[in-house]
């Protein structure tokens, strides 16, 4: 038996609105540990990872671990039915196939979970995520790819297309700025990848629900930039860096 | 514009 109740419903209808154009069907894991999805793009060239912890919920009851196959769109669409403030309740007994009032339709997804080494990285910026989303729009406007690069004073965004270029250096903050304009780096050594802006641009759906946005780089792997929801936990965006040919 | 490699290549399935 599984059955969550969020008080808030806006949190997950923002969740699901961050996440349902870079993923089309997923599985919710639900266990006493909370609720996670992990899910590769269609592309396989992104993923992104979401846990939502009991403790953001009103009531939390998973008796046994159950895996539930979503349409995010589908479920994106039956939560726009309620307002931000409304109480979602999402039930599933365990011989059914389907959740809560609305009837849904689960399905069966097979997916393959990849596991993600805990490892360190050599650059992790924190800056606004609403300034982060504006880069990634502005620079998607006149490239299609980003060299994104650090060093120990700013992070810097650097696009090239067809008639322009565009450089964008974020300096670092001094320690006493404002947490919501901070931008803050620990850095092992100076680390630059090479991305597609598209992807950036879908996982800057995600702003609505962090003030701030974290960017682990390290060279030749993919990039991750995560989301703290305050209550719930946190999405994380796994992206591919573009190789030299 | 460089090659764009798949995530599975950094991440093994588990």
């Amino acid at each position: 038996m599984l059955e969550l109740r969020l008080t808030r419903a806006g949190l997950l209808k923002k969740v699901l609105e961050s996440i349902r154009d870079l993923v089309t069907d997923a599985n919710f894991d639900c266990a006493a540990t909370g609720c996670s999805l992990q899910a590769m793009d269609s592309s396989r060239v992104a993923m992104l990872s979401l846990l939502l912890r009991p403790d953001g919920f009103e009531h939390y009851r998973c008796d046994r671990n159950i895996s539930m196959g979503m349409n995010l769109a589908n479920m994106a669409r039956m939560l726009r039915c309620a307002s931000d403030d409304d109480t979602v309740t999402i039930n599933a007994d365990d011989a059914q196939d389907k959740i809560s009032d609305y009837e849904m339709k689960l399905m069966h997804i097979t997916s393959e979970n990849l596991e993600i080494p805990e490892a360190g990285y050599e650059a992790i910026v924190k800056m606004p995520a609403s300034l982060f989303a504006r880069i990634c729009k502005d620079l998607g406007t006149i490239g299609d790819t980003v060299m994104i690069s650090v060093t120990k004073e700013g992070i810097q965004f650097f696009t090239r297309g067809d008639i322009r270029t565009a450089n964008i250096f974020c300096r670092k903050t001094t320690p006493v700025a404002k947490e919501k304009e901070a931008i803050s780096i620990e850095m092992e050594k100076p680390v630059s990848l090479t991305l597609a802006l598209r992807y950036l641009i879908s996982f800057t759906k995600a702003t609505p629900l962090a003030k701030q946005v974290t960017i682990s780089m390290s060279y030749g792997r993919p990039i991750v930039v995560e989301y703290k929801m305050e209550i719930m936990d946190h999405i994380r965006f796994y992206l591919v860096p573009k190789v030299e040919e | 514009q460089g090659v764009q490699l798949s995530i599975t290549e950094f991440y093994r399935t588990t």
